[in-house]
């Protein structure tokens, strides 16, 4: 079947048809029913995240691989098994429980791990895998993603599909000769009843209502509204001003770049 | 070659056995699978097994397969599925008794609750080695989010992030039911 798809007598270049808003940001899809995506076997799309902007824990049904093309930011892969190797206290260590006692247990959290990534950078998102991204930049991210759906690790069929686990996806416009609106796409909690929601995560109906999104209009892309703290490791921590931090890297792309050009030699 | 490779290859593996199941909670269920790396065969077949047993009221955790569709087959009580496709959409909200299949597609999200006294199914994979995503519990989703995605993903207070991480303990897969672990713990 791909391969009778694959007779294509003449190739052409590729704009984004379809378009998704939300409230930090928006994504533009490539026309997955175009020859060439369809003998490929592949998907792709172009997402923009506004500063402050947080990408909704969701999956795709295919792997993926995503390059940055302008921002930075930080984005956390979710593996099921993976221990949450990023904490902000120790456990049994009595002078860390004393300080966190004197601060109040709001401030510790534990989660896996979590990656900074920036321009240039290429993040690789497997099939099934939750992930989220977050910009901590002072530029909108922009990131182009190809999903490679016809892997044997998509058993579905080829379509794109993304999974939400928070949020709704808003009505995508399809841009062109004939703009029309799709339907809104609601997240994965949002199908199962409250009742039922509430009682197996041992919450109350009214969290498992907020799960469940069905109100929300922020779209797949929300502002986050005030500072967003998450356990990882900075190098500033360690006493670096944000010009030597600058510099650290500087330095250390210079020393990638004169390996790279010895071993070409 | 092909004798050493097939002829003397283990064919068979008992998951019935409650003595060999990979997650037991007492008070829950217990569920067994045989992938590749207990039955080689399987490499080959590119399928596994899972043997599950519920107790009344239990639950199987809200969670989706990642890497493989589920055929999942019953073979004594009945329960109460609800599986949710792509757009959020509940594709089957029902009972399924025994004798009865229902195929869950990869990456639909599931959610099992035991309605009789022992719900046991037997469901076959189609990967050798099929992961499962929980969405709560011990290997969870939600444990491994941050509390600030969380809080901004939901619009909930801090404590609330909380709740949704760590209110079902340790516990995976098999969860007990709510309302007999606040007993549990009054």
């Amino acid at each position: 079947g791909s391969q009778s798809r694959c007779r294509i007598e003449r190739l052409n270049a590729q704009e984004p048809r379809r378009r998704v808003e939300s409230e930090a940001g928006l994504t533009e899809y490539f026309d997955e029913d175009n020859e060439q995506f369809e003998c490929a076997g592949v998907a792709a799309h172009r997402r923009i995240v506004q500063p402050g902007g947080l990408v909704l824990p969701k999956f795709y049904n295919a792997h993926a691989l995503t390059y940055v093309v302008q921002g930075k930011g930080i984005f956390g892969n979710v593996m099921p098994g993976c221990p949450e190797s990023f904490q902000s206290f120790q456990r049994g260590d009595p002078r860390t429980s004393r300080e966190e006692g004197r601060r109040g247990r709001s401030e510790r959290d534990q989660h896996q791990r979590v990656d900074h990534f920036r321009e240039g950078d290429i993040i690789a998102i497997p099939a099934g895998v939750a992930h989220w991204v977050y910009n901590d930049g002072e530029q909108p991210i922009v990131a182009f993603t190809v999903l490679d759906t016809s892997n044997n690790a998509n058993q579905l069929d080829s379509n794109r599909r993304e999974f939400l686990l928070a949020g709704r996806k808003g009505r995508g416009q399809h841009l062109g000769v004939e703009p029309r609106e799709d339907s809104d796409d609601f997240n994965l909690l949002s199908g199962f009843d409250t009742e039922s929601l509430a009682e197996s995560m041992g919450i109350s109906r009214d969290l498992a209502e907020k799960l469940r999104g069905r109100s929300d209009d922020r779209g797949e892309i929300v502002r986050v509204e005030g500072s967003f703290h998450i356990v990882r490791p900075s190098r500033r921590e360690e006493g670096m001003s944000e010009g030597e931090e600058r510099e650290r890297e500087y330095e250390e792309e210079e020393r990638e770049r004169e390996r790279r050009r010895l071993m070409a030699n | 070659g092909l004798e050493q490779a097939f002829c003397s290859v283990g064919v068979k593996r008992n998951i019935d056995d409650p003595r060999r199941a990979d997650i037991y909670n007492p008070n829950a269920g217990r569920t067994t699978t045989l992938n590749s790396q207990k039955l080689p065969l399987l490499r080959y077949l590119q399928l596994n097994a899972v043997r599950g047993v519920l107790h009344r009221n239990a639950f199987v955790a809200p969670h989706w397969n990642m890497n493989a569709h589920s055929i999942m087959y019953v073979t004594r009580g009945n329960a109460r599925l609800q599986i949710v496709n792509d757009r959020g959409n509940t594709a089957f909200n029902g009972e399924l008794r025994q004798n009865q299949l229902i195929v869950v597609p990869q990456n639909f999200a599931l959610l099992i609750q035991s309605r009789s006294e022992n719900f046991e199914w037997v469901a076959i994979k189609t990967n050798d080695n099929a992961m499962v995503s929980p969405i709560v519990g011990k290997t969870s989703v939600f444990k491994g989010l941050p509390e600030e995605v969380l809080r901004n993903a939901y619009r909930v207070s801090r404590e609330e992030a909380r709740m949704l991480k760590y209110n079902r303990g340790e516990e995976m897969v098999v969860l007990v039911p709510h309302s007999s672990q606040s007993r549990g713990r009054a």
